[in-house]
């Protein structure tokens, strides 16, 4: 199982995504700062902040959300987790922003699919 | 029942749609269903409009009168179905597009009408029952918990714990027998889910998750629709 790592600074990194550089021969690859993931994430999903204080804010949530990828990553290991376009969305905007199912209650009588054959 | 199948290799799934920051998810699952279901009855493949459920629906619940199809702020595809069969029909997409607002009015044109819905109903939580039913009637509106969603990349998506309150509306469009789970060393069935988050999301827009015990809520609510053969009319 992939685990989190850390860089020098005890910052925690997305252990899915390493950057491995060439032309530094012996060179251990170069493991990413939530720093680099960050500006590497605005400039892939074209994000930009309106002011230095939301940009601040969007970098604490996005590496808490690093941390929590490497949670589903623990606990969702046949698939891969890590950074997406909603990596700088509080797990609360995220679900008020692009989830939207209304609260179920299926009415009573509601049609029920005829039961199929599924021998053969 | 075939051991792998898939809508998309069989005609009756429209390109992956983007919902963009508006919860309307209930909508595309809706279209996509319908979409899939016009496909077998006609034999031909229309994008729908999932700005005229997001404008003109506003279907309540019977049994929860303030629970009501609300544009970017939620509905539910069992209502959405409901409506298009009172409002007649769905529109084209490209008579109808897409705006990710719901600040505009209803413009839905009933001559434009391009798909109707005949019937539509609950499949049972059995997930044999939900395979039978996507290979007989095409692709299926589903209900899922999304919070893995979030940080989804790739591959079979297993949880061992995952909520099962539902809080997303997606298309059942497939399954496979033979997703490879490298931690547990064996082969996953799985679920092919289409999301509305666009292609960079995901697979290319598509959401893999494994089948066998609910994960995530995904057995739990799931509609099949049929829908009116327009070439005979």
């Amino acid at each position: 199982i992939s685990t989190a790592t850390f860089s020098a600074e005890g910052s925690e990194v997305d252990p899915f995504i390493r950057q491995v550089t060439d032309g530094h021969d012996g060179a251990e690859p170069q493991l990413l700062t939530a720093e680099h993931h960050f500006s590497l994430f605005k400039s892939r999903f074209k994000k930009s902040y309106g002011s230095q204080e939301e940009h601040d804010y969007r970098f604490k949530v996005f590496q808490d959300n690093l941390r929590r990828a490497a949670r589903h990553q623990k606990l969702d290991p046949s698939a891969s987790h890590g950074v997406t376009q909603f990596s700088d969305l509080t797990p609360r905007e995220f679900r008020r922003t692009y989830l939207g199912l209304r609260r179920l209650r299926l009415p009573k009588d509601a049609t029920e699919a005829p039961i199929l054959p599924t021998d053969n | 029942l075939p051991e792998d199948f898939d809508w998309r290799e069989n005609g009756a799934v429209t390109p992956v749609k983007n919902q963009g920051s508006c919860g309307s998810c209930w909508s595309f699952s809706t279209t996509g269903a319908l979409e899939g279901a016009n496909f077998l009855a006609t034999g031909k493949l229309v994008s729908l409009s999932e700005q005229q459920l997001v404008d003109c629906d506003h279907e309540c619940d019977p049994e929860e009168p303030g629970s009501c199809d609300s544009g970017c702020n939620g509905g539910l595809m069992n209502s959405a179905f409901e409506y298009t069969l009172k409002a007649g029909g769905l529109m084209r997409e490209e008579d109808y597009p897409y705006t990710g607002t719901d600040r505009g009015t209803c413009k839905f044109d009933e001559s434009k009408i391009a798909a109707k819905v005949a019937n539509f109903s609950v499949v049972s939580l059995d997930e044999d029952q939900i395979a039978a039913n996507l290979v007989k009637n095409g692709p299926l509106a589903v209900a899922i918990n999304a919070v893995f969603m979030q940080t989804y990349i790739k591959g079979v998506s297993c949880p061992y714990i995952c909520s099962k309150r539902l809080d997303h509306g997606v298309l059942l469009v497939g399954y496979g027998s033979a997703g490879y789970a490298p931690v547990r060393m064996k082969d996953k069935p799985y679920w092919i889910i289409k999301n509305s988050w666009g292609e960079n999301w995901g697979e290319d827009g598509f959401y893999k998750i494994c089948r066998g015990r609910n994960v995530c809520g995904v057995d739990s609510m799931v509609s099949t629709v049929a829908a009116v053969n327009t070439n005979s009319q």
